[in-house]
């Protein structure tokens, strides 16, 4: 069976915001090193891998496979009867047809206990390789959003282009062109707020808008994001938290 | 223009 608690409501709450509209009903294939989700969009252009770690849990039980499929607009209504604050228990059996929530306020010794209905979902995992990334951009996540926000007025598609001297994301629509262009810096007060650029060749891919600003519903996570490019490959979007990932990969758009 | 590539094309099926 699985039984894992969480100390923050928050962190869960903002998980399921962060990837529900993509992938509105996925399988979390729970075992012994914690909850972890793969599940591709409805028109197979984005896939999201997200992992909660055992470490994150604490107590963490799950002594064999466990695939619970979830409707991710039910667990969103069930997670508003949760406060931030509250702490969070997940149980389910090893068959099971339903899981159970319980969110413990101690403050207030306030217990409420939730089931929600599981449902068989037939989900293809997809074997993700491990790639060396010609270019890693680190940014701001509010920064990233806003980019991709203001873009996505002019131009359904966005194209990264990565150079040592920083990274420039230019569009061209109806109405016109723009661009934004960060160059890589350092601050010293506040790293959170750096744009670093790790680069073995320079990258210029072109991706769709739509999907990006999806992926910035995941904001709440991280301060910081990290945009991972190789020529002709996914581009991958990670937003890391203290005990796991959400992780965006889209593929790009291809000359005809 | 450019066409959307699609994922399982670059990720194949476990």
């Amino acid at each position: 069976m699985l039984e894992a608690r969480i100390e923050q409501a928050s962190v869960l709450k903002r998980v399921i915001e962060a990837i529900k509209d993509l992938v509105p009903d996925c399988n979390f294939d729970c075992n012994d090193t914690g909850i972890a989700l793969q599940a591709m969009d409805n028109s197979h252009v984005a896939l999201v891998a997200m992992l909660l770690r055992a470490d994150g849990f604490s107590p963490y039980r799950c002594d064999r496979n466990i695939a619970l499929g979830i409707n991710l607009n039910s667990l969103t209504k069930v997670l508003r009867c949760a406060q931030n604050e509250d702490m969070i228990t997940l149980k389910a059996d090893d068959a099971p047809d339903s899981l159970n929530l319980v969110f413990e306020n101690t403050e207030n010794e306030r217990i409420s206990e939730y089931d929600i209905k599981l449902m068989d979902i037939d989900q293809e995992h997809l074997g993700i390789p491990d790639t060396e990334y010609s270019a890693s951009i680190t940014l701001p996540t509010a920064e990233f959003q806003r980019i991709c926000r203001d873009l996505s007025q002019l131009s359904e598609s966005v194209a990264i282009e990565a150079t040592k001297e920083g990274v420039k994301f230019s569009c061209s629509g109806d109405i016109g062109n723009g661009s934004v262009t960060l160059r890589t810096h350092q601050n010293v007060d506040k790293p959170e707020l750096s744009t670093k650029v790790d680069l073995t060749e320079p990258v210029n891919l072109t991706f769709s808008l739509k999907y990006l600003v999806n992926f910035c519903k995941a904001s709440s996570l991280s301060q910081t994001v990290t945009l991972s490019l190789s020529n002709e490959v996914p581009l991958l979007v990670e937003y890391k938290m203290d005990n796991g990932y959400v992780r965006f990969y889209l593929a790009p758009k291809i000359d005809e | 223009g450019a066409q959307q590539g699609n994922i399982m094309s670059f990720f194949g099926k476990k």
